[in-house]
């Protein structure tokens, strides 16, 4: 099954 | 300090239709640009990226950085006092604690002016950088709203598959399946009717459709929707203004 994804996984902060 | 001068107010009235659903406390940065925004949802699944930029203003000035913390629900009900055609001014002071609205209707003298609180907003801010997706399409963003539409009433999930030649956009649902096929087209007479696509490499995303519900708030921005895919990482939903845009990152769903 698919998962949502997180978008903080994605992009770091700054 | 920071005015800047709406020829209409409708844009900004858009653009807080547009995100409200999405983020509800966010920092209006504004500079010698023109005004940002960046905020996460709640469920940290979407990310909304806005510029307004100065050109969209018929007057503009911001001598320093100014942060306008603002609950945009409260700023949705203010804005919705002024008319569509009003100019709409907005005024705030170095290090302010509100923000005045003031409408000016073209026709008559009535000027209406409105203050909104401002908010202290601790915001994380991600860094996005530009990025080469697997697929670039363009297309009428009133087709994309209404494909969306119909497919979320069988499921909870819209898969996109991109190829050179076409786009497919899939729902499979407990109580049926359904699928749009869009075939890349040029339209001279009416270039906002064009569908195109770039690909450097096949798509095959899913995404959560109650999201792309509050994506296409955005429909009324601009007649065209730009999206880039690519597999694996967080599309971009782009509608651009005159001077600027509405962008919101949107996390797939996969198996981890």
């Amino acid at each position: 099954t698919k998962k949502q994804q997180n978008i903080f996984s994605f992009f770091s902060k700054l | 300090m920071l005015e800047g001068k709406f020829e209409e107010a409708s844009l900004l009235k858009k653009v807080v239709e547009s995100i409200k659903d999405s983020v509800q406390l966010c920092n209006f940065v504004c500079s010698e640009h023109g005004i940002t925004v960046q905020a996460v949802d709640d469920s940290r699944v979407l990310l909304v990226s806005l510029l307004i930029g100065n050109e969209v203003f018929s007057d503009y000035r911001c001598d320093r950085n100014i942060t306008l913390g603002v609950d945009l629900k409260s700023f949705a009900k203010i804005i919705r006092c002024g008319g569509n055609d009003d100019y709409l001014t907005l005024i705030a002071e170095d290090s302010p604690d509100s923000v005045t609205l003031v409408f000016e209707d073209k026709n008559s003298d009535r000027i209406s002016e409105y203050s909104l609180k401002l908010m202290e907003i601790d915001n994380e801010f991600l860094k996005i950088d530009d990025m080469d997706y697997d697929s670039v399409i363009k297309m009428p963003s009133i087709d994309f709203q209404k494909i969306c539409r119909d497919l979320s009433t069988l499921s909870e999930s819209l898969q996109i598959l991109i190829t050179k030649d076409s786009i497919k956009f899939m729902a499979e649902g407990e109580t049926g399946n359904g699928s749009v096929i869009l075939k890349p087209r040029t339209d001279i007479d009416k270039p906002e009717q064009s569908i195109t696509v770039k690909l450097n490499n096949a798509v095959n995303s899913t995404f959560g459709l109650k999201y792309i519900a509050d994506i296409v708030k955005g429909t009324s921005l601009s007649n065209q929707i730009v999206i880039k895919i690519s597999n694996r990482t967080p599309a971009l939903f782009e509608y651009k203004l005159q001077s600027g845009y509405l962008r919101f990152y949107l996390a797939p769903k996969f198996e981890d």
